[in-house]
């Protein structure tokens, strides 16, 4: 779960750097999706 | 230094992207997927409340065209898969006769398949 | 922002049979690079899915749809 949580956390940083270039807004849901496909993966 | 998070990064996520209790969607999940021809006595897993399963077959209908990439391009296995699904809306709504049975047959030699 | 080299050093270990086996330092950068590249890749092209509906928020639907293909890129 820590390690998730830290994939979770990095994942949002980027998830953050994309919505602050494109002036879209990501979900909290969506960033936790991006997250799991991710550590699965 | 441990790959983990720091206090305060730890503080950061449970705030901004933390899912919880007071969230409607308390968790999202990736279903694993498997093969039913070889695991027939696999016990299917009931989806936890509120727990968001997501979806590959959801929007299937929407498959039938490659979707815009930033920068990775498609792959040869995806054109295949959208190429597929392109032949699957073209049949949909086909009955008795198959289009792609009376395209091929008339190429089939005996010879071959014998 | 990107993916640390410890993380994702622990992540490979939770898969390797011997735990002994070793990472190079490259190996983990191009790993982190990969995982960087897939995790901007599935942001845009959800933002790219909500443009398209002409959405201001990208929710779960919209990366759902653009998830298939993003998979088998990968």
């Amino acid at each position: 779960q820590r390690l998730k949580a830290a994939v979770h956390y990095t994942v949002g940083c980027l998830c953050q750097e994309v919505e602050l270039d494109k002036q879209v807004h990501l979900s909290k849901q969506t960033i936790a999706a991006i997250s799991e496909v991710t550590f699965r993966q | 230094k441990d790959g983990l998070l720091s206090e305060e990064e730890f503080n950061l996520w449970n705030r901004l992207y933390r899912l919880g209790d007071s969230d409607t969607v308390k968790g999202v999940a990736l279903p694993r997927s498997h093969f039913l021809s070889l695991q027939e006595d696999r016990v299917a897993q009931e989806p936890t409340t509120g727990i968001h399963q997501l979806s590959l077959s959801e929007w299937s209908v929407w498959q039938d065209h490659p979707l815009p990439t930033h920068q990775v391009e498609h792959s040869d296995r995806c054109h295949h898969f959208i190429s597929i699904m392109q032949m699957i809306e073209g049949m949909r709504h086909e009955e008795d006769e198959c289009s792609y049975e009376l395209k091929i047959k008339p190429f089939l030699q005996m010879e071959d398949v014998y | 922002s990107g993916f640390r080299k410890e993380l994702v050093s622990r992540l490979l270990h939770l898969h390797f049979r011997d735990p002994k086996t070793r990472v190079s330092g490259d190996a983990l950068q191009l790993m982190a690079e990969f995982l960087r590249i897939f995790v901007i890749e599935a942001a845009v092209r959800g933002v790219s899915q909500a443009q398209a509906e002409d959405l201001d928020v990208v929710d779960v639907d919209q990366l759902e749809k653009v998830l298939p293909q993003l998979l088998l890129d990968f």
